[in-house]
């Protein structure tokens, strides 16, 4: 464990919590991709299902536990409590173009053919572009709230630290996971913009409001 | 990559 994979979990964790609070204290969804985060919860049943069979640390089973939970309480109050306020014609990206392609690759590219090993690839690979209904919404109504867009800050910010994890970890234990990495890659450039709207608007006080 | 199964990261 390091400091940037502690504050990139934190960073996580307090993504969730502030979009879990802007939900309930606002009693509304709006703005929000319900879609996004259904992809969210399907990343972390799919790579928490080790959370009985594999016990790394107690820090880890307990997070896994908190994010989970968090997820599907997200989703449960998108779809199920404050639905009257979810606008989904909105939210209209496909999940079909995300959902096949990362399916057929994380068949063809793992580190070992087994039912979990390749569920945990998926996950991986649906992470990286889970965001993207939010995204997208994003620019189809042209602006966002400003609690949505700190949501997405510690979003974005929290693989950014993984990806400095990884670089520690390979100068200090030589490890190096190829397929987290590529795809945290991926996963961060597609906050690039978003992250330079964040710093010139959001963090001067305006509203995000796209060109 | 890490051996398959022990993947300790979240």
């Amino acid at each position: 464990m390091n400091v940037f994979r502690i504050l990139g979990d934190v960073s996580h964790l307090l993504a969730m919590i502030l979009l879990l609070l802007k939900i309930w204290r606002s009693k509304c969804c709006t703005g929000i991709s319900g879609k996004s985060q259904i992809l969210f919860a399907l990343v972390f049943t799919t790579r928490y299902l080790d959370l009985f069979t594999n016990f790394v640390s107690l820090y880890n089973t307990v997070m896994k536990v908190i994010f989970l939970l968090c997820a599907y309480l997200t989703v449960y109050m998108i779809y199920g409590k404050f639905r009257k306020t979810f606008d989904s014609e909105n939210d209209t990206f496909r999940l079909e173009f995300l959902l096949v392609p990362i399916t057929g690759l994380s068949f063809l590219e793992n580190y070992s053919f087994t039912p979990l090993e390749i569920l945990w690839t998926f996950s991986i690979y649906l992470e990286s572009v889970a965001i993207l209904p939010q995204l997208f919404m994003i620019s189809k109504t042209g602006e966002a709230e400003t609690i949505t867009t700190h949501y997405l800050f510690f979003l974005g910010l929290y693989r950014a630290l993984y990806l400095a994890n990884w670089i520690w970890r390979y100068h200090t234990e030589n490890f190096y996971d190829q397929i987290a990495v590529v795809s945290g890659v991926v996963q961060t450039i597609f906050y690039c913009d978003f992250f330079y709207l964040y710093v010139t608007k959001v963090l001067k006080g305006k509203k995000l409001s796209l060109p | 990559g890490p051996e398959p199964g022990r993947h300790d990261e979240l």
